[in-house]
């Protein structure tokens, strides 16, 4: 099952029992799943079940070697997309994707498209 | 013989009085003691900004970019004490490699602090300075502390 | 002695930094 790795995210952020939920707090860092893909259409999809007031997620998809102690999207590994404002966002250029943004109840379906070949 | 959280809050009052800045023959500026300090004895925080060491480069490169120097002392892997904007005077300590005094990293009532300590009694006037730890870096900087057993390069 | 650093704010004792949303980035859209 893909879960959330323990072993592969910055140590402050706390995952739920089941892998499934993780919680963080004061300052962006990352985690990732257990499993990643490396060719073909895949899809993933999350639930925002918290967002307390001026707390904000990056999500999407990365390569191994992003910055776990930075937002995704922070360097060339990763490509996010932010609750705030919708913004994507790759090597810390934000770019205008979604207005408004998502949060709280908010189902998001995450796609990478990557080449069959290579 | 007191402990540490007793002896830091002692520090609190009496730093200010204890040191000052000066032009210092090593570099630029340094600081130096205002009255005979004893073996062992606190001498001052090297206090700052707390901040991740995620931040340390992007910091770095934006004070290199404004020609501001940077002062930073790491405290565990996670996090760094930036004395760069916000600090006290012990930002100002110079390398010694022959230093009269040391720096340790003190856990005072569940908080990390950055003490610096004398190594020996050090008299009214002379200027304090601690063997600084520089992170494995490609450039050799020239260490000009001038003693007869310097090292010749801070890393 | 705090002249010798513009904008230089003197502490007694550490502050924490709170990171702001936009910490890492270069350009927000």
């Amino acid at each position: 099952a893909v879960l959330l790795a323990l072993h592969d995210r910055a140590p402050q952020l706390r995952t739920a029992d089941d892998r499934l939920a993780v919680t963080g707090d004061k300052g962006y860092c990352l985690i990732r799943a257990t499993h990643g893909v490396s060719r073909g259409v895949w899809y993933w999809e999350c639930t925002i079940d918290e967002q307390p007031e001026g707390s904000h997620t990056r999500i999407g998809w990365c390569q191994q070697l992003a910055n776990l102690q930075a937002p995704l999207g922070y360097d060339k590994f990763g490509y996010s997309w932010r609750s705030r404002k919708g913004t994507v966002f790759h090597e810390s250029r934000g770019k205008h994707y979604f207005e408004g943004g998502f949060g709280e109840g908010d189902v998001l379906g995450i796609m990478i498209d990557l080449p069959e070949k290579n | 013989e007191l402990p540490m959280a007793m002896r830091y809050r002692h520090l609190r009052e009496t730093a200010r009085e204890a040191v000052g800045v000066f032009r210092s023959s090593i570099h630029g500026r340094g600081l130096f003691c205002k009255r005979d300090i004893d073996a062992g004895e606190m001498v001052i925080e090297y206090a700052g900004q707390v901040i991740r060491s995620s931040l340390c480069d992007m910091r770095e490169k934006d004070y290199e970019s404004k020609g501001i120097g940077c002062y930073m002392f790491r405290i565990d892997d996670d996090t760094v004490i930036d004395a760069t904007m916000h600090g006290n005077a012990a930002r100002f300590i110079n390398h010694s490699c022959d230093p009269n005094c040391y720096s340790r990293v003190v856990d005072i009532l569940g908080k990390k602090h950055i003490i610096i300590f004398a190594l020996r009694r050090i008299l009214c006037g002379e200027e304090l300075t601690y063997d600084y730890k520089f992170p494995i870096e490609e450039d050799k900087i020239p260490c000009t502390c001038g003693t007869r057993r310097c090292r010749k390069y801070l890393n | 002695w705090s002249a010798f650093a513009p904008d230089f704010k003197e502490l007694d004792e550490n502050v924490e930094y709170e990171e702001r949303e936009s910490e890492f980035d270069q350009s927000d859209e």
